[in-house]
């Protein structure tokens, strides 16, 4: 039996033709990035669950993808993120909603897993038990970048785009 | 929205998601990423599924939870069921895709949008890198 890892990034603009070659670059750079740290685990006879979780990882700490740093901002100037994290060997589950200090929102999905008895934590009680559990934490100066400001100021002064299907998928 | 599947050498499969959700999003909106089912599944009777996209629509369809359903009672193939999903996702409005794997190691990933990023490896694959 062999091993197969898959991952996706969203990271903005996918017209062809409009993407920059820099934003190309960054983007392709990430994912290689994030499938090594996945593969590294998996070639040593890791588990599924350490391999999505390290990839994971990987995009959430590059600002070219929307999760973690470069997350995008809520329409208050925060930013708030999401993940979930579920092992098929025995369809355990843990997620979490609108966090706001939390460096790998994943991880701090998997602790809910791993170290509750729920499923999903969700805003100021998943912060919480970020920090009760000693999760690396982040101030929402980390999770920020310039262009993700710039987008939500675009938004803002488009207000009837309250939802950004046209600047995420064209 | 980022997210990875796996299936290991045992054959064991998982799924992650994350992301930072909507641009300008209110009133403690949240889509489909930390809702088991919707973006998130994985069983190892069938595969681990990760979306991203417009989460609503995600969230209608249970998307995971149904792409797995699927293979589980009906026996399909993976490359069918994610055809006949991504269709029915379009049918009601959403975008996006997804990325899949079983226990037997078919892995594929489907969108209907212009292009999504995304990259496989596996014990007899080099790495491939796409976006468009």
């Amino acid at each position: 039996m062999g091993w197969t890892l898959m991952i996706h990034g969203g990271a903005g603009s996918m017209r062809r033709g409009q993407l920059a070659e820099a934003d190309d670059a960054a983007g392709r750079a990430g994912l290689s990035a994030a499938l090594e740290a996945g593969a590294a685990i998996l070639r040593d006879g890791g588990s599924a669950l350490d391999a999505v979780e390290a990839a994971v990882k990987v995009l959430e700490d590059d600002p070219a993808f929307n999760a973690g740093r470069g997350s995008v901002f809520t329409w208050d100037g925060r930013i708030e993120c999401d993940a979930a994290i579920m092992d098929g060997r025995d369809r355990n589950a843990g997620a979490v909603a609108g966090v706001t200090a939390t460096r790998h929102p994943v991880s701090l999905a998997r602790e809910v897993m791993a170290n509750s008895a729920h499923v999903l934590l969700s805003a100021a009680g998943a912060d919480a038990f970020s920090k009760e559990h000693g999760l690396e934490q982040a101030d929402q100066a980390w999770f920020a970048i310039p262009e993700r400001r710039r987008q939500l100021d675009e938004m803002k002064a488009r207000p009837e785009g309250a939802f950004d299907s046209g600047m995420k998928y064209g | 929205t980022v997210g990875a599947v796996a299936v290991d050498e045992a054959g064991h499969v998982a799924a992650a998601t994350s992301t930072g959700g909507l641009t300008a999003k209110r009133w403690g909106r949240i889509g489909d990423s930390p809702l088991i089912g919707a973006g998130t599944y994985a069983d190892d009777r069938a595969a681990a599924i990760s979306c991203t996209g417009s989460g609503e629509h995600f969230i209608r369809l249970g998307l995971a939870h149904e792409l797995c359903a699927r293979l589980r009672l009906c026996g399909d193939e993976l490359s069918i069921v994610e055809q006949d999903l991504i269709a029915e996702l379009g049918r009601i409005g959403g975008k996006g895709g997804f990325i899949a794997v079983t226990p037997e190691g078919d892995a594929r990933w489907a969108f209907n949008t212009p292009g999504m990023y995304r990259g496989r490896v596996s014990h007899d694959l080099e790495a491939q890198i796409a976006i468009f």
